[in-house]
């Protein structure tokens, strides 16, 4: 809508002249008085009179602040160093006008106008972001938005007292106009976003120091967008520069979250492999080797470890997702628990791969959301099923079972592509010792024992020797049950044709069965 | 193969890499020695 | 066998691709994740010093923001009042203080030229700076090495270390590089 008549003007006043007084004083210096006189100004000019004014004023001033920058990057005469510091001088200033407003909004202990108000300039902001990215496409700049979220986000971090009352809904609303402007939605702005999720006080923040971990699920969710919008380009395999920039980020990043915060990565990697597309195999291992902190893995290559005695694979792992759910829809869902609970009626296993089946388009033949949710629902089910017997599982146990009928049926009857989906959402669960880890290693043991063809027991190997294929790490349930498939003289796994199918085929099991034994 | 927007998402992606990040963007403003990136020599150390 | 891409040989086969493709490389063995710039062994959290999703390397002390009392920040009163930075009138000490914490920054080359200019010289292979003691008569000296007592800078220690060292001149850097005023 239309601005009131001068408001435009007034607006570039008021902004010019708090870029003068915030720039002339000294760095760090207390501008509370000066930014006293400056807001009885802008009551003057009637700027603060009504909700819409301030709106509009907030817009505008971001479209200048913006518009400065543009205006700058593009006179080649000045160097970019002192282009740059031009820049951050006007966005700094600016940045800093907010945060005073945010924090001086409303009385001292009241958070709600200070929360409301810093939702505001956050929305407009990514208003402007986004409007200016549709716009000129090609010829978007990511850095004034970028440098004016990261340094409101400082500001708003200092340790002040009335700042720290509202830490927590500061973080809420960064990652929730971080959501908004995730890369799929701002393609343009996918770098400077990536900056600014893994900014070393924004990580901290939302990792370390929010009270009870409340803000690990919006970080999660940051992830997600992460992995959703690289995820096209990378099932393409054939990495553009550009892409490769981006994924070579997200490495850096994960590397980052194993090292720092591993529980993290442990809690939340159903979600994050639910989107990493599958052959995106050595960023999915680093996920799927994180364990926490507290826990001393047993080194997989022990002569005669025994899996089965180790205490861990009592516990479940924490799993915050509710998989239960995620099947559907309801009709299938009922008749899934009915049959686990009376194994009955038997068409039930053969019209489970239709329900799996979404199109016959190449790429999109499988819901493998579905896929991944009712293997680890069905191996959760199995294990408590298991437990109410007063057994623990093993070889035996987890066989001649609703559960185990349900696996081999999907590992005979899929086509080797639906295979492949089905026995990687197996191989996800191979992680740190824990109850999941070790019943699905049991059972991919068990699947390439009771195959009744070798193409099952081909393509179980594929999954697994993929992953170990691939450079470090390694997540420890995917080794330990390699080991075993070598080593163990029942699954007569040298004896099968596709070891030797090629001579670097054969070297690689060579080499693989080296390094394990 | 990628779909028509996918392939719009890589062509924004396309032209923001060639305005990367600078380092100094996330940082605040230094008054003495600002970065000034340089590409030394490999065995120049590193850390 | 299976004959599509799900099985061994459709892994062989993207193996084999990779091996002329540099772009499927790193997706089908991945890449060395150690060579990402982070120390991954380290016993402290490396977010606290993580330079983002391009740095090479990990933030440096100096890039590193504290909120410290406003007192402390003085540059704005004394900053007109300090001489300019001249590396021709520095010591030694602080010209190796400038190339070893300014990594990969212009100064690091200007202290590495500064350096050179006073015939200290970077061994390649030993990557770290060394001079001839003065006074010092060579053992051995041919057209393509020599061997004799040099000072070594060490860097864990900060000071000159005197060894006897046999010193191929090909392993030396030669003249660095001084251009770089456009940089600065």
């Amino acid at each position: 809508y239309e601005d009131p008549p001068g408001l435009v003007e007034k607006t570039d006043y008021l902004l010019r002249e708090w870029i003068g007084i915030y720039n002339s004083q000294p760095q760090g210096r207390d501008t509370t008085k000066q930014f006293t006189m400056f807001v009885h100004q802008m009551n003057v000019h009637g700027i603060l009179k009504t909700d819409d004014l301030i709106t509009r004023f907030f817009r505008l001033s971001t479209q200048i602040c913006v518009e400065t920058v543009y205006r700058s990057l593009t006179d080649k005469s000045v160097s970019m160093n002192l282009t740059r510091a031009k820049i951050y001088h006007t966005l700094d200033a600016f940045v800093k006008l907010v945060a005073l407003l945010v924090k001086h909004s409303g009385e001292a202990n009241n958070t709600n106008t200070k929360v409301h108000l810093l939702n505001k300039v956050l929305g407009i902001v990514a208003g402007c972001l986004l409007q200016d990215h549709d716009t000129r496409v090609i010829d978007f700049h990511q850095l004034p938005y970028q440098r004016i979220f990261t340094m409101l986000f400082l500001e708003l971090n200092s340790p002040e007292p009335v700042l720290e009352t509202i830490n927590f809904h500061v973080l809420t609303a960064f990652c929730h106009t971080l959501h908004i402007l995730r890369p799929s939605k701002a393609a343009g702005f996918s770098y400077a976003w990536l900056e600014l999720v893994s900014h070393r006080t924004f990580m901290g923040r939302i990792l370390a120091n929010s009270p009870q971990q409340k803000g690990w699920p919006m970080y999660a969710q940051l992830l997600i967008d992460l992995f959703k919008h690289l995820s096209p380009f990378l099932r393409n395999a054939e990495l553009a520069k550009p892409v490769t920039m981006l994924y070579k980020g997200t490495l850096r990043v994960l590397l980052v979250l194993l090292h720092d915060f591993p529980e993290f990565l442990c809690d939340y990697h159903y979600n994050f492999c639910d989107v990493i597309p599958p052959n995106c195999i050595q960023m999915r291992n680093l996920i799927l080797s994180a364990f926490p902190r507290n826990m001393r893995l047993p080194d997989p290559f022990t002569p005669n470890l025994k899996v089965d005695m180790l205490p861990e694979i009592s516990y479940g792992p924490r799993i915050l997702a509710n998989v239960s759910i995620m099947i559907t829809p309801a009709q299938f869902k009922k008749e899934l628990d009915s049959y686990l609970k009376a194994r009955a009626p038997v068409t039930f296993l053969s019209e489970l791969r239709s329900n799996l089946q979404l199109s016959s388009a190449p790429g999109v033949r499988y819901n493998i959301l579905l896929m991944n949710a009712l293997v680890l629902y069905v191996g959760s089910q199995a294990i408590s099923h298991i437990r109410s017997k007063g057994q623990t599982p093993n070889m035996s146990t987890i066989a001649h079972s609703a559960h185990m009928d349900i696996f081999q049926n999907l590992a005979v009857d899929l086509d080797t592509e639906g295979r492949y989906l089905f026995l990687n959402a197996i191989a996800n669960q191979l992680r740190y010792p824990n109850s999941h880890t070790h019943y699905f290693s049991c059972t991919l043991l068990y699947l390439f024992a009771e195959a009744n063809t070798e193409a099952i027991q081909e393509q179980i190997t594929r999954v697994l020797l993929e992953r170990l294929i691939v450079n470090r790490p390694h997540p420890w349930g995917l080794l330990i049950t390699f080991i075993e498939l070598i080593k163990n003289p029942t699954y007569k796994f040298w004896s099968h044709e596709f070891v030797r199918c090629a001579p670097e085929i054969e070297k690689l099991f060579e080499s693989v069965a080296r390094s394990c034994m | 193969p990628l779909q028509k927007e996918h392939q719009s998402q890589f062509q924004y992606m396309e032209a923001a890499f060639y305005h990367m990040p600078h380092p100094s963007d996330s940082e605040r403003i230094r008054p003495y020695v600002q970065r000034t990136p340089y590409p030394t020599q490999t065995y120049y150390i590193q850390a | 066998m299976v004959n599509d891409q799900f099985g061994i040989v459709g892994l062989l086969t993207f193996i084999r691709a990779a091996e002329t493709d540099p772009d499927l490389v790193s997706l089908a063995l991945g890449q060395d994740l150690t060579a990402l710039g982070l120390n991954l062994n380290s016993p402290e959290n490396l977010y606290p010093s993580f330079g983002g999703p391009w740095a090479e390397y990990p933030c440096r002390p100096q890039d590193l923001d504290f909120n410290v009392p406003p007192e402390y920040i003085i540059n704005h009163a004394i900053r007109d009042k300090l001489a300019s930075l001249k590396l021709s009138r520095y010591k030694d000490d602080l010209l190796f203080f400038i190339f070893y914490n300014n990594v990969g920054e212009v100064l690091q080359m200007m202290a590495a030229s500064e350096l050179y200019s006073r015939e200290w010289r970077y061994h390649i292979e030993e990557k770290v700076w060394i001079t001839q003691v003065p006074g010092m008569v060579l053992i051995e000296k041919t057209s393509t090495y020599e061997r004799g007592t040099y000072y070594f800078f060490d860097a864990q220690n900060w000071r000159k270390v005197a060894k006897e060292f046999h010193l191929e001149y090909n392993k030396l850097e030669s003249r660095p590089s001084s251009n770089f005023s456009s940089h600065i």
